[in-house]
């Protein structure tokens, strides 16, 4: 099934 | 030196409600523009940024930026024990490691005060860029949360699908598939039953219910919710706070291997 990734993937950390 | 008095105070109190079973610890930033938070959930795949802005303050007072991180849970019991029409107050002196809470009851024959300790939070703070979304619903929030609670009976994922004929939020469990097709509907007796969806593209994303159930918890804060979708974006759910601010939640999509 399709796979959960995190949101800093598509956020970076300031 | 912090003093924050809101009138409205369960507007606080709705908040936290909101956003505590997402978030267990969060810095709340406050500055002299606003009192905001952002934090991720504990498995680093929700975000919600919150942001009321001063001028919903009856009285706002911050002398400099200040960072105050809290136990949500801990900040929700003190909470709770604020009436629905109670004024709240937060204050905090400079270099305090406490912020108290006072509660006023409308007529000002009570008056209580709860001080908190606050904590030392490590928490990362994200860039979030602006982005061009492929679609944008409105749509009444409290049919937003029904369709969520309904959909998590029958599965634990749920495609937000765009396209000219409507929004169509699909899942499929063990027991069988559900389907519901909501369509533009601007022909209600008010504007916050209006069902609104733009598009630019179509645009198909999944999504773990789970969330979106917990993000349903906002839904005693505005009438409306907007759903923000762009294809390999995380999704924004958002309940806007009249005339104060926003509560935003991020969500990562599920994404085919």
């Amino acid at each position: 099934g399709p796979k959960q990734p995190a949101i800093t993937k598509f956020f970076s950390k300031l | 030196m912090l003093e924050l008095r809101l009138v409205q105070g369960s507007l606080l109190k709705k908040v936290l409600e909101a956003i505590k079973d997402l978030v267990n610890d969060a810095n709340f930033d406050c500055s002299a523009t606003g009192f905001s938070l952002q934090a991720m959930d504990s498995s680093h795949v929700a975000l919600v940024a919150l942001l009321l802005r001063n001028e919903g303050f009856e009285h706002y007072r911050c002398d400099r930026n200040i960072s105050m991180g809290m136990n949500l849970g801990n900040m929700n019991k003190m909470l709770k024990c604020a009436g629905n029409d109670d004024i709240i107050t937060l204050k905090a002196d400079d270099g305090s490691d406490t912020v108290t809470f006072m509660f006023e009851s409308p007529n000002q024959d009570k008056i209580a005060d709860f001080e908190m300790k606050l904590m030392d939070i490590d928490s990362e703070h994200l860039g979030i860029p602006e982005a061009e979304y492929h679609a944008i619903v409105r749509m009444p929030s409290a049919e937003f949360a029904r369709i969520c609670k309904d959909l998590s009976s029958i599965g634990d994922t749920v495609v937000i699908s765009v396209t000219k004929e409507g929004v169509k939020f699909s899942t499929k469990g063990d027991i069988g598939t559900a389907n519901i097709v909501c369509r533009q509907n601007t022909t209600v007796d008010k504007p916050e039953e209006a069902t609104v969806i733009e598009m630019k593209e179509p645009v198909s994303l999944t999504f773990a219910l789970r969330y979106m159930n917990s993000f349903a918890k906002a839904t005693p804060l505005s009438h409306t919710v907007t759903i923000s979708l762009s294809s390999e974006l995380p999704v924004v759910v958002e309940y806007k706070i009249e005339d104060m601010g926003y509560v935003r939640f991020y969500l990562a999509p599920k994404i085919e291997e």
